[in-house]
């Protein structure tokens, strides 16, 4: 599309004489897939040349496919190539004055996509960028976060949410997360299966006052729905040739858990960390239910434990650890390793003992700020350490609060141990962060869930066999199902519940869904296809991660450049080339990789007073290393430097 | 509900209605040696029709006391315990729940077979009904084979009958409807004028039911049944029928 006439009209130019005409947002969301579009309208009403920047926040396990601009009607185009090539192409015709990449944000779970153009006076710029990602299901709903922060007033401001879900919407709930000068602008219609949520602020509701020219626009825009599954435990949807298995029971009692906390009390985690880690703890340990054993472990450069083994969550052995907790002051070095040893060393213990109930889950809860300092400081030594020493049985969780510690070595940590890891900001919100990561993980309704599905009629499955399932979370496996041969398909679930073994069996008709689908206008109708694609690549990379030898990792990055290509998607391994239609200029959109130390400090809403307004560092021909506290440029120049010549980074 | 038992000995069907309040729990099989208590909770019509209530089983529990296990099947849900963890289905899931040998089979919205130790099984039919129906409402089925395994102290509205009477039936005879004659039964020490008619069998046949024919039993089997149909009222789902 391009610039309206329809667009001119009402000022609301700033100071600088930028002034958006429009800043839509555009997401369908389908069976837990989200299509979103991000469009941005501006002119630079200036009489001298100025920068445009478009910088939206982008979810990050979502995947860019397409990006567009259009100045003064030329219209540049995307297309994903493998990353070398993209580069190379790149340096044959360098857009001048223009820039566009994907850069890490100072944002939970999210990355900035940044276009900046040096724009002659009087020119118009459209920006438009699709991405999708799929929803994951978290303490008993989907929670799609649009970050809206168009910067300054746009004359059309709006979003629109379709929501189209097979299974029936069981609710859908728009919070006021923008702020109470918002409360009542936001629609939402909901039928049975579809709902619209749609945002459509005037000029005058976006001032900040009703005199001011700057915009109260600024935040997250969140949509909150779940599904009917009250009546069935699972969900097969087959179309176009490929199946979609959602699995979210909820009838069950949770299983009871065998929690071992380490805590991380380094002088580092002094002050607000720890008194929010504390805060956090005291309702964690008061939710640990009757039937849990638990312990906690302290560290800095030494090792303590609150109990040497595990005991019953009764009332008053909670009270004692949160009083031990309380009263915990942090000083010293770090030592990681020490401690992950003596928690699993407890673990054994309780099982060897033969204290712990067959059917329950055990689990280590790691909460950390920074690198290790004393003992084992090798982050490669500390992984073998945990991996060969921790029951096969028990799952890691780890928590990185702020920017000081090594995220990638806990994810790491965690995904090669069965769990998962989650980064927390090191201010207000900690306690809350940690809070809302242990919910997720404290109710285990089932643990060794395997899917079954007839060989021969299916293909390429997704991960098929889970340690556990947490209540209000969901499990999705996908694959592609041989349609043409194939009238059903059946699916066997086995797990382990609280009491009992369960075998459930679903039978999906391969043609269930074409008449719902038919109807529906908004729906993709590849939508199983790109969401199988997407579990693929997410696993894929999960795989590559902990590859154990350079050749398997090599196998698996051809796999996700591969599938990067087919399927049109932006990925580590892949770049988004952008061009002019007469191919003479061009920009290249790296994604950024994961690097030692992250990018932020420790606290959300850093101010980017000192951002760059030029083209990014890394785009220029020789990229000079920068003050680290510039927010935006310590993953750009490491991109460059770092990874410039090698495809996979292996 | 309407009860149907099959003599195997005689070869004929006896049948007989107990009507109750909703809410109100019948037993139906208590006992005590083998530890199996099987009972029923009513539930009711949504309206009177003809000034009369009707009632259906809403809910039935199974409690194998020997296994610690119980089982609760309602018109929503089909739900194993044990102490204080459940596991729970809906009638919209096909699959199983294994516990300490007892199986519990759901066929999605069809079906509950509960097997025991291969030797004993159960099997509960779902009737769903519209739901917009002005009067019915959803309720339940039960079948229990004449082969189960129960002690010789098993009692209950049909446990009673695992010991099976003698019956004599004789002076078949027209009745007041000419498609329903009238006999004599000789039962436990009674005589009764007993109906011929036809009750439904829905376990091959879930929608339209196989016809059974079978002697009806006025008066809530009164004399039929050991006692009165009222000493089969039990406080819990899972309580054992006390000796009256």
């Amino acid at each position: 599309s391009t610039l309206n006439d329809e667009d001119s009209g009402e000022l609301v130019a700033g100071d600088d004489k930028i002034s958006i005409y429009s800043y839509k947002v555009q997401s369908t969301i389908m069976s837990r897939l989200v299509d979103t579009m991000i469009q941005s309208k501006v002119e630079n009403k200036a009489k001298h040349a100025q920068n445009l920047v478009f910088d939206v926040q982008i979810p990050k396990g979502a995947f860019i496919h397409n990006f567009t601009m259009n100045i003064n009607g030329i219209t540049f185009t995307s297309s994903i190539r493998e990353k070398s090539a993209a580069r190379q192409q790149y340096a044959q015709a360098r857009a001048k004055g223009k820039a566009a990449g994907i850069v890490r944000s100072n944002a939970l779970d999210m990355e900035n996509f940044k276009a900046e153009l040096n724009v002659p006076g009087g020119m118009k710029v459209q920006f438009e960028i699709h991405y999708q990602e799929v929803m994951r299901r978290k303490l008993g709903s989907y929670e799609y976060v649009i970050p809206l922060q168009p910067g300054r007033l746009a004359k059309h401001l709006e979003v629109d949410v379709r929501i189209i879900e097979p299974q029936g919407l069981r609710y859908v709930h728009v919070p006021n997360s923008l702020g109470d000068h918002f409360a009542g602008i936001t629609t939402i219609t909901k039928g049975e299966k579809k709902a619209h949520v749609s945002f459509k602020p005037t000029v005058a509701q976006q001032r900040k006052c009703p005199t001011c020219s700057t915009t109260a626009v600024d935040g997250n825009f969140v949509v909150m729905y779940d599904v009917h599954r009250e009546t069935k435990a699972g969900e097969l949807e087959i179309f176009n040739g490929y199946f979609i298995h959602y699995f979210a029971p909820d009838n069950l009692d949770p299983l009871p858990k065998n929690i071992l906390f380490v805590i991380d009390v380094s002088g580092s985690m002094w002050g607000l960390k720890m008194k929010q880690t504390v805060e956090a703890m005291k309702t964690i340990l008061g939710d640990l239910r009757s039937d849990d054993h638990f312990s906690v472990v302290d560290f800095n450069h030494n090792v303590r434990t609150w109990r040497d083994d595990l005991v019953a969550a009764t009332a008053r052995q909670k009270e004692d650890a949160k009083k031990y907790i309380q009263e915990i002051h942090p000083n010293g070095g770090t030592n990681i390793n020490e401690a992950l040893l003596r928690a699993i060393f407890i673990l054994k213990e309780a099982s060897n003992m033969g204290m712990l109930d067959p059917n329950s889950v055990s689990m280590i809860i790691l909460v950390s700020d920074g690198d290790p300092t004393v003992g084992e400081l090798k982050l490669t030594k500390i992984q073998k350490n945990v991996k060969q020493n921790i029951p096969e049985d028990v799952s890691l969780f780890s928590l990185g609060i702020g920017f000081d510690v090594d995220y990638d070595f806990l994810d790491r940590l965690a995904h090669e141990n069965h769990g998962m890891a989650q980064r927390i900001f090191g201010n207000q919100e900690t306690s809350s962060q940690m809070k809302k990561f242990y919910n997720q993980v404290s109710t285990p309704l089932l643990k060794k869930v395997e899917f079954n599905y007839p060989q021969g009629s299916v293909s390429d499955v997704t991960q098929n066999s889970f340690d556990n399932y947490f209540g209000g979370s969901e499990i999705v496996v996908a694959g592609k199902v041989d349609a043409n041969n194939v009238q059903h398909l059946q699916s066997i679930i086995t797990a382990t519940s609280s009491n009992a073994e369960l075998v459930l069996e679903t039978l999906a008709d391969v043609e269930g869904l074409d008449d719902f689908l038919k109807k529906e206008p908004h729906a993709d109708p590849k939508f199983t296809e790109k969401l199988w694609a997407y579990l693929t690549i997410n696993q894929l990379l999960a795989e590559r991660n902990l590859a154990p030898t350079a050749a398997l990792k090599r196998n698996i990055t051809r796999s996700i450049l591969q599938m990067s290509l087919d399927h049109h998607i932006v990925t580590p391994f892949t770049a988004m080339l952008i061009e002019n239609p007469e191919r003479n200029e061009r920009m290249l959109a790296d994604s950024p990789q994961d690097q030692k130390t992250g990018c932020c400090p420790g606290t959300l809403g850093v101010a980017s007073n000192g951002l760059d307004k030029s083209i990014p560092s890394w785009a220029k021909p020789t990229p000079t290393a920068k003050h680290p506290s510039d927010v935006f440029k310590g993953p750009i120049v490491s991109t460059v430097s770092t990874h410039i010549t090698s495809v996979d980074n292996d | 509900p309407h009860f149907i038992i099959h003599l195997l000995k005689s070869q004929e069907n006896i049948c007989f209605n107990i009507d109750s309040e909703p809410g109100k729990i019948l037993n139906l099989v208590s006992d005590p040696d083998s530890g199996i208590v099987v009972n029923g909770q009513l539930i009711g019509a949504k309206k009177h029709e003809n000034k009369k209530l009707s009632t259906y089983f809403g809910k039935i529990g199974f409690y194998f006391k020997n296994k610690g296990l119980k089982v609760e099947i309602s018109t929503e849900m089909i739900t194993l315990k044990d102490g204080s963890y459940s596991t729970a289905l809906s009638w919209s899931d096909t699959g199983s729940i294994i516990r300490k040998r007892l199986l519990v089979s759901v066929k999605k919205d069809r079906s509950v077979t509960i097997t025991m130790d291969t030797e004993m099984s159960f099997m509960v039919l779902l009737h769903r009904v519209w739901k917009n129906h002005p009067v019915n409402v959803d309720f339940l089925g039960i079948y229990i084979p004449p082969t189960n395994r129960f002690s010789p102290s098993a009692h209950g509205l049909i446990g009673q009958f695992m010991s099976e009477p003698e019956v004599h039936i004789y002076n078949e005879r027209p009745g007041q409807d000419p498609e329903k004659p009238e006999a004599t039964m000789e039962v436990k020490g009674h005589k009764l004028t007993v109906t011929s008619g036809l009750q439904k069998d829905y376990r091959t046949d879930q929608v339209f039911g196989t016809n059974v024919h079978c002697w009806f039993v006025h008066n809530s089997g009164k004399g039929f049944i050991d006692g009165h149909y009222k000493d089969y009222l039990v406080p819990h789902l899972y309580s054992f029928l006390k000796n009256p």
